[in-house]
């Protein structure tokens, strides 16, 4: 599923600052 | 009663935290601020700039409408990663979450930026009616979107209200291929505790089976946006794949 969906990932990824 | 399978207890003042933490992050992650669409709620399109939309070709207004709705779901991103314990969940389940409930929050969200007396809704800068988007080869499709934002802004909604069944929509224990159904279940347990707390303070306890009614609704919305982007990338499977954000076409392909 990660790799599908590589962009969301990575947002959810990013730090909520 | 302290639940012992429950990561955290749901004693009333976890409860009022959830529900203030849950508000703050709906304004934080909110698009637009309520005040900004109330004082430009009578800025509507000319009739030049009517045309210039109704002038766009199919492929030109897809493109342009699914770089505005990728934006919308980036904020709903933002607001899901703020709900607590969500963060906690597996990695693939808050996609799983995220992959059909941000078009569903986008929607909900939408009722915010609408103007029923005059059936138009914030788009690029100014109020304009379905006739905007007739270059999409949508109608039928807008026109369920219109009505659906109608029909929550009839419930009138305080933001608070909105932030909570924003979260109820997104943690969805039912969504397929959940692979700890369980631990989405128990936070749906307390946004559901949260949402009944507020309206029963609120003095509304009405709302929660009209909001819950609304679900069915939103998803059937959704089906059809896919339906259409499946109809129109069959038309114009480059456009789709060449220039349609990257989100866009993970979230809905």
């Amino acid at each position: 599923l990660k790799e599908k969906h590589k962009i969301l990932h990575r947002l959810l990824q990013n730090s909520t600052s | 009663p302290e639940d012992p399978y429950c990561p955290y207890p749901t004693s009333l003042l976890h409860i009022e935290e959830l529900c203030d933490s849950i508000v703050r992050s709906h304004r934080d992650t909110s698009q637009f601020r309520l005040e900004e669409l109330q004082a430009l709620r009578w800025k509507l399109f000319s009739r030049e700039e009517l045309h210039a939309y109704q002038s766009k070709s199919v492929d030109e207004m897809w493109q342009h409408c699914a770089v505005r709705l990728t934006e919308a779901v980036q904020y709903v991103v933002e607001f899901a990663k703020r709900i607590p314990g969500f963060r906690g969940l597996g990695q693939n389940d808050q996609i799983t979450l995220l992959k059909t409930g941000s078009m569903e929050v986008v929607l909900v969200r939408m009722s915010r930026c609408f103007n029923t007396e005059n059936s138009t809704v914030f788009f690029d800068g100014k109020f304009g009616s379905t006739e905007l988007f007739k270059s999409l080869g949508c109608g039928d499709l807008m026109v369920a979107v219109f009505d659906f934002a109608h029909s929550v802004c009839a419930l009138r909604l305080t933001e608070q209200q909105m932030a909570l069944f924003s979260s109820l929509v997104l943690i969805n224990p039912d969504r397929p291929c959940l692979e700890d159904r369980g631990r989405v279940h128990r936070m749906r347990r307390d946004l559901e505790v949260c949402l009944s707390h507020m309206l029963r303070r609120d003095n509304q306890e009405s709302l929660q089976h009209k909001l819950y009614q609304k679900v069915s609704v939103l998803q059937s919305l959704c089906s059809l946006h896919v339906e259409k982007l499946h109809w129109f990338s069959q038309r114009y499977p480059l456009i789709v794949h060449s220039v349609f954000p990257p989100l866009y076409k993970e979230l809905f392909t």
